[in-house]
């Protein structure tokens, strides 16, 4: 382990650590500092898997997943409002069962940076190659760990990063070159794949219709309109936010011109990352909305609309 | 940007305080700025140029490499039927047809096993983010699957 990466406390935490926490930066290429945090497991260190845990975006930094999902802690908001959250040890941890590296990928990200701004523009290829050089790295400075099963995880837009970095960790040896890492697979949760499959067809009204979300009647009126669009293998669905808490489904049978829509779908108040909770942040009122002038501009779009608001935040009698 | 409909004030109120970048030796924020949950410049510039990932997966998969993808079932963004729909394109046998799994003799979401070591889970009421919804749930599969238990 190198010098002056043990975490040996941690502000907000009374008590011990469940295990060794060690954190720091390395400088893949001149000039470019990735951030990870790692986590060694409760349970079997020299045996147990080590995960390199990757949150999407693109951008996100993978602290969400150490804060808000499956690190060692569990925080405490606050109080006074803004005042330094309590931490309590998570009970469902990851790091329970695995080692577990938390990386801010690609550079420019979380605490991840470089001071050429330059570097910030950047892509799939250059991210897998640069994660792929952190992850060499590292087990250099970690070599205990080397022999660990080596699995790769995340969500989201990292349904990109893992495929495209794996390719790249096992391209290493169908060139004939010694495995540097002992790759035994991954883990993708809600992760992209085919952007056309995951935003621009079907399956998100199939969704919608699914989860009773929109009636039968505007379903099968979706339907309907699709084939009328000569379109039936492909319908052409959009599902933007037109403001904060509104999502838009606009169907265009030809986008080349550029005629939207034979529909649209206004969802108000949804929390569209999980349909049945409530937004952290509450809906802006319409008023708001006027006035930054999208709610305005719908009607001209709209031919058949159903709005479906969340009764938790009173919107069902305020409705349209 | 932050969508609203998530929570990042904690871990932005802890991640900015100086005394916790020190402990886990991240920069300071008059060097390397404040910690944002969602870096804009690099949503903004970034340039999506891997283009589908089905061919990985194949190729991944194929190669004896393992894979679970998994789904929170009420996650509109990146919905399971679309993930459904792209493992069903790769066409390969199914070994272990749908049925529950369960944590505490309750069900906590619904699989299916394909040949290439491929598993497809989705995870009953979480969202986008399936260990911040269902954290027990989440900890039970992850562990199940690592230790290769059925």
């Amino acid at each position: 382990i190198p010098e002056g990466v043990l975490v040996t406390h941690l502000p907000g935490l009374n008590g011990a650590f469940p295990s060794k926490h060690y954190s720091g930066y390395v400088e893949i290429e001149s000039d470019k500092y990735l951030f990870y945090y790692f986590v060694v497991s409760e349970r079997k260190p020299k045996n147990d898997p080590v995960v390199l845990w990757l949150n999407g975006g693109p951008g996100c930094s993978s602290f969400d997943g150490f804060v808000n999902e499956h690190g060692p802690f569990n925080f405490e908001t606050g109080k006074p409002h803004g005042s330094l959250p309590t931490l309590h040890l998570n009970p469902y941890s990851w790091s329970k069962v695995s080692n577990i590296i938390y990386l801010d990928s690609p550079v420019g990200v979380g605490f991840s940076y470089s001071k050429d701004q330059t570097k910030y523009v950047i892509g799939d290829r250059q991210t897998a190659i640069d994660t792929y050089t952190f992850l060499v790295m590292w087990f250099e400075l970690y070599p205990e760990f080397v022999n660990n099963p080596f699995y790769i995880a995340g969500e989201s837009y990292a349904g990109v990063y893992i495929p495209t970095l794996a390719t790249n960790i096992i391209q290493r040896i169908n060139d004939g070159v010694e495995p540097e890492i002992n790759f035994k697979g991954y883990m993708v949760g809600n992760g992209l794949t085919v952007p056309d499959i995951a935003f621009n067809t079907d399956v998100q009204v199939l969704f919608l219709h699914g989860m009773g979300l929109i009636s039968d009647n505007l379903f099968e009126d979706i339907q309907v309109t699709c084939m009328m669009g000569n379109d039936t293998d492909k319908c052409n669905y959009y599902l933007s936010k037109v403001a904060k808490n509104r999502i838009l489904v606009t169907h265009v049978p030809n986008p080349a011109d550029c005629q939207p829509s034979h529909f649209s779908l206004i969802i108000d108040g949804m929390n569209k990352f999980n349909i049945l909770e409530p937004c952290y942040h509450p809906p802006k009122p319409k008023a708001d909305m006027k006035e930054n002038g999208n709610w305005t501009s719908m009607p001209s779009l709209v031919r058949n609309q159903t709005v479906v608001p969340n009764d938790f935040a009173g919107l069902w009698t305020n409705s349209e | 940007g932050v969508d609203d409909c998530l929570n990042d004030e904690v871990a932005t109120t802890w991640l900015n305080n100086e005394l916790v970048r020190q402990a886990i030796h991240a920069e300071p924020v008059d060097m390397i700025g404040p910690w944002v949950i969602i870096s804009e410049n690099i949503l903004h510039n970034y340039q999506k140029d891997a283009g589908s990932m089905i061919p990985y997966h194949t190729k991944l998969t194929t190669a004896g490499y393992r894979a679970l993808i998994f789904s929170g079932d009420h996650d509109m963004v990146v919905p399971f039927t679309g993930t459904q729909r792209w493992i069903k394109s790769l066409g390969y046998e199914i070994v272990d047809e749908w049925r529950q799994w369960t944590v505490n003799e309750q069900v906590a979401g619904i699989l299916q096993e394909y040949d290439h070591e491929l598993t497809f889970l989705t995870i009953k009421g979480a969202g986008h983010r399936v260990p911040n919804s269902k954290p027990k749930e989440a900890l039970h599969f992850y562990t199940r699957w690592l230790d290769r238990e059925p």
